[in-house]
Order: C-alpha cells, then structure tokens, then sequence
C-alpha cells in the first residue's frame, strides 16, 4: 500500500483499500485543513467515511460532494480522490477556494458505496445486475452498481420492478449506505449546497426528477448550471447538457437532489461525467486527469455561487 | 474473476417512444441477458446495453427485427477490462 500520498497515481484506478489508505495518509499529511469523519457503516460493515475540508469555526455553511453511489462508476471515485487533493493544494493559492473555504466547510464522501465498490474489485467490473448477498433483491444492484434512488421513495416515474433503471426500493431509505448520508446531513443542518456525482452521460442536472414542473428557483438553477458547465467546456472542450432531471434525463422521483433541494438545500445538483462515446464505465485511466479538471471547475463554479448568493 | 471475451455493448438509438418502450421490454428479462450501461430514457439519448456473448445473436436479431438501430460501441469487453487491469497493475508496481 502507498505509504505517502505522494506516490499516489491520480491518473490511475484503485481499489477500495488503496483508497482508504490514501485517505489515511491525506488526513496525516494535511491534518489542518482536512479531517477524517465515519458517518456510519455499510451494509457489510465497511466503513463510510467523509472528508472534511475546514478551516477551523463552528457551524460554518457546507457544501456535500458525494462520488460513488454507483460503485462501478470508477471515474466518480477517481475524480473525487483528485478533487480531494486539489482543494488542499489549492487552498491559499487559488482566491476563489481559499474564500469558500474560510467562510464553508466542503464534505467528500468519496466511495459511498463501498460494498459494491469492494465487489467490482473482487468479481466483476462489467456485468450490473448482481443482487446483494443474503438480500431479498433478487435483480437490483444493491451491492453492486447501484443504491437505487436515493432516497427511495415510490411515486410519479419510480418502478416496482427491481429490475427497473427506476426501482424505487422497498421503503425510504432501506440502504444504511443512504441513511447515513441523509442522518448526517440532516443532523449538521446547515448544507448549502449539494452535488452527487455520477458518470457517464455528461449532464449537469437540478431539480426536480419527480416533476417536470419548475421549482422555484428554477430560473437561478439554470443560469448556475449553465454557467458551470461552460467552465468545464473551456477546459477541454467537452460539451454537457443541463436542465432539470425530469426535462434532461427522465421523470423519476426520490432521487438525490430532489431529497436536498425539499430538505431545504437549494443548490443541489447531480453530475453525469464525460463519457468518450465508446467506453461507458471502463473510461480508460487516460481520461481521469481530464475528467477531473474539466469537472473541477464546474465545482468551482457552483461552490462560488453558493458563498456569494448566501440564504 | 468472471470472463467476459466476446461480450459487447451495443449502442442503440430509438427513434421514438415506441421504440423506446421496446427496450424497456428487455429490462424485464433475466438479468444476465441484458445489463443497461444507460437505460432507456427518451428517443434522444442514446441506450448502452452490455449484452453477453452467448445471447448476442437473440438480442442483436430482435433489435433488427422491430427496426431499431445499434451499432457496436465495445466489440469485446474482456480486452478492455484487461488492459484496466494491467494499468492497475502497472501502477501499483
């Protein structure tokens, strides 16, 4: 295992030990801006950790970033991990970062998933559907791809059939992997922002999924979301669609940012990262470095936003 | 490790939402047959779909019978998951 976060490819895949290793020594390494949090465990006992970048005060405004809901979404774990490390090499070098993070905490749950994570190491990496052992789902990919939706909620768009894109779950927030994130950021209170990061349709997307009626700061999402995404055009060229989930993807309820955004959190966003049109989720490693820039300063981009417009 | 020589992801494009229905109907089969990459959502995003080699000739034959076009976005999946690995390999030397 690396011993230094130093040596640590960013340009590469790692597996879960090697990730929880790096976070480890990243936490020792920068144990003044960073810290180390275990909001709760997984459904086989791995641990689910945050990372929390702060510069010190108490209950400062705060911004979720999470990657890795699907597990076998590679590039969402790697592009967080890079985005971990430049928010502290950044910090005091870069003006707008340094402003966020005097006045906000950010909080990277980078592999939220970890027994599907695990699993993609361990068996397979391309196959989805695998129900979690001793589950009673028999086709959804509890333990592997997928936690469902977020939140898990029945309704307008959502499925019964396990086998569905849009299963809604057996009751809300079945999985411990989803109700440590929701415990957590119910219990902080005061999140301002919140981006889930999935890969590879290259989309940005605000609420609502369950809806395709606007929300009421439809207009503002808009704009923010428009103006993120030509901060990750101009980085590489790479083109985004944005919009709403119900006009953009589909209309499917319980679904991440629609659980933020009711919850009171109103920049909440979910990213679909860049796909080069021929690999889906074995995005080649080339293309983590890349992915991650492009995305940074989109992130960039909505964490400004939310310092400067405060509610 | 499972094998995964000769699976390929297809790319389809529906044209509209009769097609598209067409391809949910193959979200209810057995789940070996058909892993959706990128689910069907709406006629103008295109629908990934890994499809094993041992059912490529029934999944491929009913995309053409019902007038859906696809065309071979992985031609065999293992090469790649081999390379994956060797990078990983690679870099942790």
């Amino acid at each position: 295992l690396e011993r230094s976060t130093s040596s640590f490819s960013y340009s590469s895949y790692h597996t879960l030990e090697e990730i929880y290793s790096w976070i480890d020594n990243f936490v020792t390494e920068h144990s003044d801006i960073v810290s180390k949090i275990q909001i709760g465990n997984s459904f086989e006992n791995r641990s689910i950790l945050v990372l929390k970048f702060s510069t010190g005060g108490s209950r400062h405004p705060a911004i979720w970033i999470d990657t890795g809901i699907h597990s076998r979404e590679w590039i969402t774990h790697a592009t967080g991990i890079w985005t971990a490390n430049k928010i502290v090499s950044d910090y005091g070098k870069d003006r707008v970062l340094t402003d966020i993070l005097k006045a906000m905490d950010i909080f990277i749950e980078l592999v939220t998933n970890p027994d599907g994570f695990a699993f993609t190491h361990s068996m397979v990496r391309a196959p989805g559907k695998d129900g979690r052992r001793g589950s009673r789902h028999l086709c959804r990919t509890w333990g592997f791809d997928s936690l469902g939706g977020f939140i898990l909620l029945p309704g307008n768009g959502s499925n019964s059939n396990p086998c569905s894109e849009t299963y809604h779950g057996p009751s809300p927030q079945s999985e411990p992997e989803v109700a440590a994130i929701v415990n957590f950021i119910t219990a902080h209170g005061n999140f301002k922002a919140l981006i889930s990061i999935h890969s590879y349709s290259q989309m940005l997307m605000y609420p609502y999924g369950r809806s395709l009626e606007p929300v009421s700061n439809q207009r503002e999402l808009y704009d923010l979301a428009k103006d993120a995404v030509e901060a990750l055009y101009k980085v590489h060229g790479i083109e985004y669609f944005f919009g709403s989930i119900s006009t953009t993807l589909y209309v499917a309820s319980g679904i991440t940012v629609d659980w933020a955004y009711d919850s009171g959190i109103k920049y909440a966003f979910s990213f679909e990262l860049r796909d080069t049109g021929r690999y889906g989720f074995l995005l080649p490693a080339t293309q983590i470095i890349p992915t991650a820039q492009e995305t940074w300063m989109a992130l960039r981009t909505i964490m400004e936003h939310t310092l400067n417009h405060p509610y | 490790q499972m094998n995964f020589t000769g699976d390929q992801v297809l790319r389809v494009l529906a044209k509209d939402e009769k097609q598209l229905s067409l391809l949910r109907d193959l979200e209810g089969l057995k789940p070996q047959k058909v892993d959706f990459w990128r689910g069907p959502a709406r006629p103008s995003l295109p629908v990934d779909m890994r499809v094993p080699f041992s059912e490529l000739k029934y999944i491929k034959a009913y995309l053409e019978s019902h007038g859906l076009a696809y065309s071979i976005m992985i031609k065999d999946i293992q090469v790649l998951l081999d390379e994956e690995r060797e990078a990983m390999a690679k870099s942790r030397r």
